[in-house]
């Protein structure tokens, strides 16, 4: 399941 | 991926980067905090526990090893290398761990995006990472003055932050629903850290002056 909010940024 | 944010990142990998080929090269670590250096290898290891369990992008994935890579090799160098270590300023670099962790774990349970381990892992790494250059900024207060290893590396951690502000606000006019309070947040309050550094880092360097932190 992917993290609440897509966190893209490193 | 907008400018502001590859800058950023290209940025903070070169801090790093650079300050582990420095200790490499002249095996010396003087004037670096191994606090702070210990503080981000675990702001790393919080955040990017999902490496292998969700890919986003090669280039995520590349620079999530590269940062866990170089980060704990920095904190090996100057722990464990017969050389380097010998170079540490260990009666300065006296800030206590615990007085920056456990806030940071304690406030992650409490303001996080979802109560899960892996949401309070990263709430704390995010707070962790806020807060993880201030023994190094002690120590530099503590040794007065900075040789321009220590100088640089703040120097470049600081422009990535205000590099990843820029990359927030692109982000918040272009893209809809993009809003990520925990990271804004803190990422302002980190800014804000290295601001006063910066005043006084530009205004020795424009005096052409040895850099004199005030007491």
């Amino acid at each position: 399941d992917a993290p609440s909010t897509k966190k893209d940024e490193l | 991926m907008n400018l502001f944010r590859l800058a950023g990142d290209m940025t903070h990998l070169l801090s790093v980067v650079v300050l582990l080929l420095k200790i490499h090269t002249i095996k010396s670590c003087a004037g670096i905090s191994l606090k702070t250096q210990e503080l981000y290898a675990i702001v790393f290891a919080a955040r990017y526990l999902d490496l292998f369990v969700h890919f986003m992008s090669l280039y995520n994935t590349i620079m999530k090893l590269v940062f866990l890579a170089s980060s704990f090799s920095i904190v090996w160098y100057m722990r464990q290398h017969k050389i380097v270590r010998r170079t540490y300023d260990k009666e300065h670099d006296t800030f206590r761990h615990q007085f920056i962790l456990l806030p940071c774990l304690v406030l992650a349970l409490l303001i996080n995006e979802k109560f899960t381990f892996r949401e309070v892992m990263w709430a704390f790494s995010i707070y962790l990472e806020a807060v993880a250059i201030l023994p190094q900024l002690v120590l530099l207060q503590r040794t007065r003055n900075i040789d321009n290893l220590a100088g640089h590396y703040v120097f470049f951690l600081g422009a990535y932050r205000a590099l990843y502000i820029l990359n927030w606000i692109y982000r918040y006019f272009t893209e809809p629903h993009f809003v990520h309070w925990i990271s804004w947040i803190a990422g302002i309050v980190q800014t804000l850290l290295y601001a006063d550094f910066f005043y006084y880092y530009i205004t020795s360097w424009k005096n052409n002056v040895k850099l004199e932190l005030p007491a």
